[in-house]
This record gives structure tokens, C-alpha cells and sequence, in this order.
């Protein structure tokens, strides 16, 4: 009954349900469902017809990666967000940046151990 | 040690800001950590700048020579603490803004407006850790980010996670009690300050858990440094 509130309420829900019923493929429609409202929110824009499949391709990858991650990190809530577009590795060049450390270990650089601290009482 | 501990309502951490499409997360979380710090030893939150340190930081570590704070491209914390004691502290986000690239080194030593006094790495332990926030404000940490892409909201905590840190952060806080629906407890988490706006995670924010069956997830223990800062008087 939720679903059908929320469709009532949702032209964009309605569309996919109307499409689906018509046997296209359910998880491509609603990939483009997800993206066209994820490119509203974000005001996203790319440059040609070629970049936007692209970046549906790499959306749609993302949507079922958000849901792998839901079932592994099930206390959190996982789904769009504005990188949903980036592949991993684009992710990583362009919004990670924290220098490798030999053995993911801090290179403490000339940095001090800090003098264990009392913790109780 | 508190059981709940959030230096935001402390009035010691800043507004969320946004690095953009630049790998510069090492210079927020430094800038963080001094704001903290400054805020601790000035009773005054200043806003600092990230610019400086992508343009004018080119600090290496001494055990990897080849290793360099390099902008956009990438930096560690410890090595930018170690390069704001050299160069002398750090200007205010207002007077060096932030733009999203590299450029000339443009810092002027008369507007300097926090100071590192000292530095040092915390040990990997949660106690050690959640000690250290408390007695000397928010801290540099390393985190994998590789649920944060995904990230919307709620407690992190997955069953799997990679070790080695490729993102800089901010530890602000933590909690004792997060809800986790399908594990049924409540789960203690550790407050994490971002730098890709307001409109990711809560708010800029991210959760992840901690404790006992949740040590050093993602990382998170493994790559922690404190600051503390002298008292500056700007003029």
C-alpha cells in the first residue's frame, strides 16, 4: 500500500511501474528513473548524448553497488549520492587524496608518539 | 573517559567544507585538527585555509624522501603539521581561500592566525584515541573510503572493510549508542567530519563503528595524529 501511495503521489514511480508492466527491463527503467531524478538534484550536465549513456552505464553500476553495500554495512543507509556518476577509480583520483603509507601504517613523518593517557576514572 | 563526546556542541569545529574535484582531504583534515587545537588553546574558533597548504606545502617525509604533500594530488597529515611548524602557522580561510586547485604559494606570514606548538601519532587504541579527543580536540585521521561513495546515513558498519587509509578525515566526537536495526544492539560509533559539503552523508558527516567486534574498521585506528596549538594574538 505504500508503494501505490507513493505512486499515486510520484509521476516519475508511476512511469516506471507503467513501462515495467509492459515488459521492458525492470532494472535498466528504473536505473534511468533514478538517474534522470539524480541529475535534477545534482544539477548535473554532460556534454554529449555519448557521456550521458556513459555516465547511465556507470550510474547503473553504481545503484547495484549501493545495494552490495547495503548488505554488507546493513546499520547504514546506502544509495545515491552526488558520485553516483564516478566509476571507483574516478572516485578515488578526483575526492581521495591521502598519500600511501608504507604498510598502511602512519608515516609519522617527524611526528612524536603521543604519552599514553590515563582512561579510567 | 565520557561516555558520549561531540566537540561540535563544544563550539571547536568549523563550518563542513568542500574540496571539490581536488584530492586535497589532507589539507581539511589538517586544518581541522588546528582549528580544534587553536580553538582549545584561544577559546576562539577560527576558520582556517586549506589554499595554503595545497600551494605552499610541498613538505616530504624523512623516511620516504620521494613521499611529498603535492596539492590536489595528495599529502599526509603529519607531514603538513610538520610543514606549518617550519613555515610558521596557518592564515584563515578568509584571507587564503580556498579554490578547488593548485596555485602560487601566495601565504603571507603577517596574517598567520593558528600555530602548531606540537604534534604527535596516537596509538591504535580506541581508549588511547577517544582520550586523546578529549583532552586535545578533534583529531587528523585515515580512513578506506570505499563505503563512503555510497554513504547517506546511519552507523557504518560493515562486515568487511579494507585496512589501508586513502582519505583524510576529521575524528570529532563519538557516541555510545548507535542503533543497528538488523544486528539488534545498539552499537558505540565514532563521529567523522568529511570535506564534500553538506549535501553528502548526515549533513558532511559519517559514522562508523567502534568497540570491541569493530576495532580499527576500515582503518580507522591506524592513522591518528593529535595537534596542539600555541596562543596567537592576530594583529
Amino acid at each position: 500500500s505504500a508503494a501505490a501511495s507513493a505512486a499515486a503521489e510520484d509521476p516519475l514511480i508511476q512511469q516506471v511501474v507503467g513501462r515495467d508492466a509492459e515488459g521492458d527491463e525492470p532494472g535498466l527503467l528504473s536505473a534511468e528513473a533514478h538517474f534522470a531524478t539524480f541529475v535534477q538534484r545534482f544539477g548535473k550536465s554532460y556534454r554529449d548524448a555519448d557521456e550521458r549513456a556513459h555516465r547511465l552505464s556507470v550510474f547503473a553500476a553504481n545503484l547495484r553497488r549501493a545495494r552490495r553495500h547495503q548488505r554488507l554495512d546493513p546499520s547504514a543507509v546506502h544509495g545515491v549520492t552526488k558520485f553516483s556518476d564516478l566509476t571507483p577509480a574516478e572516485f578515488r583520483d578526483r575526492f581521495l587524496g591521502l598519500r600511501k603509507s608504507r604498510g598502511g601504517l602512519l608515516a609519522a613523518g617527524s611526528a612524536h608518539d603521543a604519552p599514553t593517557l590515563p582512561t579510567d576514572g | 573517559l565520557p561516555d558520549d563526546f561531540d566537540w561540535r556542541d563544544k563550539g571547536a569545529v568549523g563550518p563542513v567544507k568542500d574540496q571539490g574535484s581536488c584530492g586535497s582531504c589532507w589539507s581539511f583534515s589538517t586544518s581541522g585538527a588546528l582549528e580544534g587545537a587553536n580553538y582549545l588553546a584561544t577559546g576562539k574558533l577560527e576558520v582556517l585555509s586549506e589554499q595554503q597548504m595545497v600551494d605552499c606545502d610541498h613538505e616530504c617525509d624523512p623516511d620516504e624522501p620521494r613521499a611529498c604533500d603535492a596539492g590536489c594530488n595528495g599529502g599526509l597529515m603529519t607531514t603538513a603539521f610538520s610543514y606549518l611548524a617550519k613555515a610558521g602557522g596557518l592564515e584563515t580561510e578568509k584571507d587564503y581561500p580556498y579554490t578547488g586547485a593548485g596555485g602560487t604559494c601566495k601565504f603571507d606570514k603577517s596574517k598567520i592566525a593558528a600555530q602548531v606548538k606540537n604534534f604527535s601519532t596516537v596509538a591504535v587504541d580506541e581508549d588511547q584515541i577517544a582520550a586523546n579527543l578529549v583532552k586535545h580536540g578533534p583529531l587528523a585521521i585515515g580512513i578506506n573510503a570505499v563505503f563512503m561513495q555510497t554513504y547517506i546515513g546511519g552507523v557504518s558498519c560493515p562486515y568487511i572493510c579494507g585496512k589501508h587509509q586513502d582519505h583524510g578525515v576529521l575524528l570529532v566526537g563519538y557516541g555510545s549508542a548507535g542503533y543497528a536495526p538488523l544486528r539488534f544492539k545498539e552499537k558505540p560509533y565514532w563521529i567523522i567530519k568529511n570535506s564534500w559539503g553538506e549535501n553528502w552523508g548526515e549533513s558532511g558527516y559519517y559514522k562508523i563503528c567502534r568497540g570491541a567486534h569493530a576495532k580499527n574498521l576500515c582503518g580507522v585506528d591506524a592513522m591518528v595524529s593529535t595537534v596542539t596549538a600555541i596562543h596567537t594574538q592576530k594583529e
